[in-house]
């Protein structure tokens, strides 16, 4: 039951799937995961809620029907770089927010 | 492009899919500061700026590097330089004939700048340094120089001269010829400019509060 709460699950971006691996020189493609899972009630400290949180399993598990769980959604996230050719063969380096999932939470 | 496809370049920033026709190397400054990022412990991935260009000490989240476009420029002609670079690293290179060089950087003043070296009298020399075997690159301290750079009209550029040591010059003439010396050189003669700039839509200043 543990592994079905809330949290990263691995997902590999290849740059080649999508074809660009011509004019991306690095990386290749990247770990970015996604979250999934529950958030039930009670919510432990692992799965750092907000308090709203708490408080919407406490009414979900009171109403399951009417009230659903909090969302499972990435709360840590970490930027990559991308290195890459531009149209005039310029080499560009590229620094990207929030594009790895490093933790999950309610 | 697939919807999917130009909707994820957007989203990365980029209009269009480029097609780059003749790939350059990857210049060394961005590779490593590519590698030191990459290189982050996992815990402090998060914590790098991805809007900030640490090396530099400014803002920013693109850094583009144009390559040295300077060799259609007629022969004989002053080029525009940049930077100065041995183009390989921790490579010597000798001039064929063991001629040694000298290297002297000039302040033009402004009038002098439209004629470059027809008025010799009215620059200031910065810097003079002679080598036979040039190692990496050549580093000068322009700070002092730099500082009444601050308005554009008051940046008349730089010289920079590298001859035949001395009288070695003559003696290179009677061996053949001039050119031949400068052509030893010119391989690691390169023109590079680096450019940061912030992108606004992928840097918001207000950000989703984190918890």
């Amino acid at each position: 039951r543990r592994s079905s709460l809330c949290k990263p699950r691995r997902l590999y971006i290849s740059f080649s799937d999508v074809g660009w691996e011509n004019w991306i020189i690095a990386p290749q493609g990247y770990l970015a995961n996604y979250c999934l899972g529950e958030c039930p009630f009670p919510l432990t400290a692992e799965l750092n809620s907000t308090n709203h949180a708490i408080l919407q399993t406490m009414v979900h598990s009171l109403d399951p029907e009417g009230t659903p769980q909090p969302c499972c959604v990435p709360v840590r996230l970490s930027p990559i770089s991308i290195l890459y050719y531009d149209n005039n063969d310029n080499v560009v380096l590229r620094h990207y927010e929030d594009m790895v999932v490093e933790e999950g939470g309610c | 492009l697939s919807l999917q496809e130009s909707l994820l370049l957007k989203s990365l920033g980029l209009s269009t899919k480029p097609s780059p026709k003749s790939p350059v190397p990857v210049p060394s400054v961005l590779w490593r500061i590519f590698q030191k990022r990459k290189m982050l412990p996992p815990t402090d991935k998060d914590l790098a700026d991805a809007c900030r260009v640490e090396e530099f000490h400014v803002p920013g989240n693109i850094i583009r590097v144009f390559a040295d476009q300077g060799q259609f420029l007629h022969q004989g002609q002053p080029q525009r330089l940049l930077w100065l670079q041995n183009g390989l690293h921790n490579s010597y290179h000798t001039s064929s004939q063991g001629q040694g060089f000298e290297l002297r950087l000039y302040q033009p003043s402004r009038v002098a700048l439209r004629g470059l070296a027809s008025h010799e009298g009215s620059r200031r020399l910065l810097e003079e340094r002679s080598f036979a075997q040039l190692h990496k690159s050549l580093l000068f301290n322009l700070s002092g120089v730099a500082k009444d750079w601050r308005t554009s009209s008051r940046n008349p550029g730089l010289v920079l001269e590298i001859s035949v040591r001395g009288g070695e010059g003559g003696a290179a003439l009677a061996a053949g010829g001039l050119q031949g010396l400068c052509t030893s050189i010119d391989s690691f003669l390169d023109t590079s400019l680096l450019v940061v700039t912030l992108s606004p839509e992928q840097c918001k200043a207000s950000r989703r509060r984190r918890r």
